[in-house]
């Protein structure tokens, strides 16, 4: 298979950021997928991180998701 | 705290060491656990005991990968470490990547760092969007007490104070930008951005973009102290200048300048001068004025030398400005004093002061 561009990297690194630490449900990639739940999830880790809430994965919020963290999700339970 | 504010409804709380990092001596692990333990049994009425078989309610342990919870690690760096809150079973059972290298110092990751935060869950407590706290997700390597008051608050919602309390002294939480009575403890330029300490703190400010970003200052710079006096950037030599009590540090970017910290008497101060409290470098003449109690001095960059003629009195030299000064800018002739949470404009053509705006304006607030 042709190697992934960056940006989809970036992206794949994000869902499963989101999906791990914000609940961001898990499915089909591709364009049917809500990118509302994306957008909004984003949202909402930037408003924990107090970065600047845009919705967009810029490179802040790229950098932030990169960094060593505790396995235990930002928000729900955890079981 | 978790959904439901989950917590172990007897104080006598058990744990067991199930199995030990190769990266550390056994008592090593042994030490910073306890210590990690202490931390929380401090401040609450928390009694942990020791089991050595059989199941623990906070069974510890190290693993890689998939490590039988369905909640695999990820191999170095990433997932550092996790812990489930109370209950039965898995409830307070805490989990540390084997991938990582866990030590005792700052050389990679603290064992007893991480583990203090994940037994903060294992007790209860979920994660805290305050950048100082112990329970914020991110790590970083701190000195000194771990708790702030944040944290402090979060257990004791849950189990209540010590009853028998040791003397703590928390960490305050991280300041907030649109406090009204926010002031500043020193500010300066780095490349283009803004550079705002305050406390254990700074704020990045970008002319491009709106909001500042908040960092502690050990995440970004662990050589320089946690409280900064002034700071102030010498552009030619692409320096940033720290002051702290009677040293001062260089930094190019992030990386600290061979040869410091230094003592501030090599720049020519009187061995009285104990602290800083602003300073500025104003790029159209090539000096630098710093600003101690209600005097200032005037370093000229090229020479390496203070000019003549000096300290001068604040008050009388800029009117209009208050007798002593916690930080200072300039930007395009124009000087921004700070004092307290009122921050002037003040006219380096004109000589006098031009505008008073509340200091936290300067973060857009």
């Amino acid at each position: 298979l042709p190697l992934p561009s960056g940006d989809k990297d970036n992206q794949l690194l994000a869902e499963k950021y989101l999906h791990r630490f914000y609940g961001l449900p898990a499915g089909l990639q591709g364009r049917q997928r809500s990118s509302g739940a994306f957008q909004t999830k984003i949202k909402e880790m930037q408003r924990f991180y107090k970065l600047k809430v845009t919705g967009n994965l810029d490179d802040n919020t790229l950098e932030l998701m990169k960094q060593a963290r505790c396995g235990v999700p930002d928000v729900g339970e955890y079981n | 705290h978790f959904p439901r504010h989950l917590k172990w409804q007897n104080n006598n709380v058990t744990f067991r060491i199930v199995n030990y990092t190769p990266d550390l001596k056994k008592s090593d692990v042994d030490r910073a656990i306890r210590h990690a333990l202490n931390v929380w049994s401090d401040v609450t009425p928390l009694i942990f005991k020791k089991l050595y078989k059989g199941t623990a309610d906070i069974m510890i342990s190290f693993g890689e990968k998939e490590h039988g919870d369905y909640n695999p690690f990820d191999g170095p760096n990433g997932l550092l470490a996790h812990a489930y809150p109370p209950g039965q079973g898995l409830g307070g059972d805490t989990h540390f990547d084997e991938d990582e290298h866990w030590t005792k110092d700052s050389s990679a990751y603290n064992l007893f760092i991480v583990a203090a935060h994940e037994l903060g869950h294992a007790l209860g407590m979920s994660h805290s969007a305050d950048a100082g706290a112990l329970m914020y997700p991110i790590y970083s390597y701190t000195t000194g007490y771990p708790l702030a008051e944040d944290d402090i608050e979060g257990i004791q919602a849950l189990y209540g104070p010590n009853p028998n309390p040791r003397k703590v002294k928390p960490k305050p939480d991280a300041p907030n930008k649109c406090d009204p009575m926010l002031s500043f403890d020193a500010v300066t330029e780095l490349r283009g951005e803004t550079i705002i300490f305050k406390d254990r703190f700074y704020w990045r400010l970008h002319p491009q973009m709106p909001e500042p970003e908040q960092t502690l200052i050990k995440s970004t710079w662990p050589t320089i102290p946690n409280k900064v006096d002034a700071a102030y950037e010498n552009p030619e030599k692409d320096l940033v200048i720290i002051f702290s009590g009677i040293q001062m540090w260089a930094l190019n970017g992030y990386n600290l300048v061979n040869g410091y910290p230094k003592y501030i008497h090599k720049l020519g101060l009187p061995k009285k001068i104990r602290k800083i409290d602003a300073a500025v470098h104003i790029g159209d003449t090539g000096k630098t004025l710093l600003f101690t109690d209600e005097d200032y001095w005037s370093y000229d960059e090229a020479t390496g030398t203070m000019d003549s003629g000096y300290p001068r009195s604040i008050e009388e030299d800029f009117p209009g400005m208050a007798d002593e000064v916690d930080a200072a800018s300039y930007h395009h002739g124009l000087l921004y004093f700070f004092h307290e949470h009122i921050q002037y404009e003040y006219s380096y053509n004109y000589r006098k002061v031009i505008r008073i705006m509340r200091t936290n304006s300067f973060l857009n607030c």
